[in-house]
């Protein structure tokens, strides 16, 4: 799980059972004693592979929208939910975003790419184990390829007893996060990062293919939100060198957030 | 597919402020003023810690447990 903490802007991303929306109103209150006013929200999340075993809040996606609307103040009056689909229930990508009238001051030509990875490669899931002592993540880290991702990031690594890892990478004003749960059966792992339509449109593809080559996913979806369509066309074309086929396709606007598309791929053969 | 197993897929929360532009605190630091204990705080609610950090100029971040 990460948590990123911007001047005007808080992202906090969690799996397992956090109860992830209780943040919502102690964060408001905190922010308030700063003299800062909410003006935007956006919550996402992909299907669960064990979803009765979610706590409340987060019990169903209705149950989650009620809960954050209970807990959003009246200034946030544009508001849409959406459960976006593909072809598999399995991954489906569920939204809810939210600003006020005065609008969210999301940047212009940014956009936020989040990949979740499902049946990730044995052999390569197996060096998510632990295996050494204090420098376990540093070795994870240069082993399995993730510190190539983006050479310039500086990494904030960790890994799990007896298995697991989590890293951020600080790039400037980007972050990147991966999150890796490598357990046979259930195996899981997620890439998110933020990037800009003004940037080389090359580096796009080459991020999102190095990331996936880390795991070797059977299945993968990929969401990018932006205000930008471009972006989304850029994912195939990482995606299909890799063997990796589009299985289905959604788009939806928030007028708020911006254009969210997302896209589902598998492999064509393993 | 297990029958139960640690749950991967993540939940993702963004939240935006504004303050007043002229607050140069505000463009500068802003949220980043929270003092840790305040943010473990609101981390227990959510059933998780901090476990490593790092920040820059722009932003800090947070590896969290779970």
């Amino acid at each position: 799980s990460s948590l990123f903490v911007y001047p005007t802007k808080i992202i906090i991303k969690t799996c397992g059972t956090t109860q992830l929306l209780k943040s919502i109103r102690p964060l408001i209150h905190l922010a308030k004693n700063l003299g800062l006013t909410i003006c935007g929200c956006r919550y996402t999340r992909g299907t669960f592979i064990f979803p009765k075993s979610q706590p409340f809040p987060h019990i169903n996606f209705k149950q989650e929208v009620i809960y954050i609307e209970e807990n959003l103040p009246n200034n946030l009056c544009f508001r849409k939910a959406s459960v976006m689909p593909s072809k598999n229930p399995s991954y489906s990508w569920h939204v809810f975003s939210s600003a006020s009238d005065n609008g969210v001051h999301f940047s212009d030509g940014e956009f936020t790419v989040e990949v979740c990875m499902t049946e990730l490669d044995q052999v390569l899931a197996r060096k998510f184990f632990k295996t050494g002592g204090d420098s376990a993540a540093k070795e994870m880290t240069d082993l399995t390829g993730i510190g190539n991702i983006n050479p310039r990031a500086l990494i904030c690594d960790f890994v799990f007893d007896p298995c697991g890892y989590s890293m951020n990478g600080v790039d400037g004003d980007r972050y990147s996060t991966i999150h890796v749960t490598p357990e046979d059966g259930f195996s899981y792992a997620s890439f998110e990062y933020v990037g800009s339509v003004y940037d080389d449109q090359d580096d796009i593809v080459e991020t999102l293919k190095k990331a996936v080559q880390v795991f070797k996913p059977a299945t993968v979806s990929v969401s990018t939100t932006s205000h930008r369509r471009e972006v989304w066309t850029r994912v195939a074309h990482a995606m299909e060198p890799l063997g990796l086929k589009c299985r289905s396709f959604a788009m939806d606007e928030f007028s708020t957030a911006g254009t969210v598309v997302f896209q589902t791929f598998t492999a064509a053969r393993r | 597919m297990a029958v139960s197993g640690f749950e991967g897929f993540e939940k993702r929360l963004e939240l935006h402020f504004f303050g007043d532009d002229n607050d140069p605190t505000v463009t500068t630091m802003g949220l980043r003023l929270l003092d840790f204990e305040s943010l473990e705080n609101v981390l227990r609610v959510v059933q998780c810690t901090v476990v490593s950090a790092v920040g820059n100029h722009f932003f800090d971040a947070y590896v969290l447990s779970e």
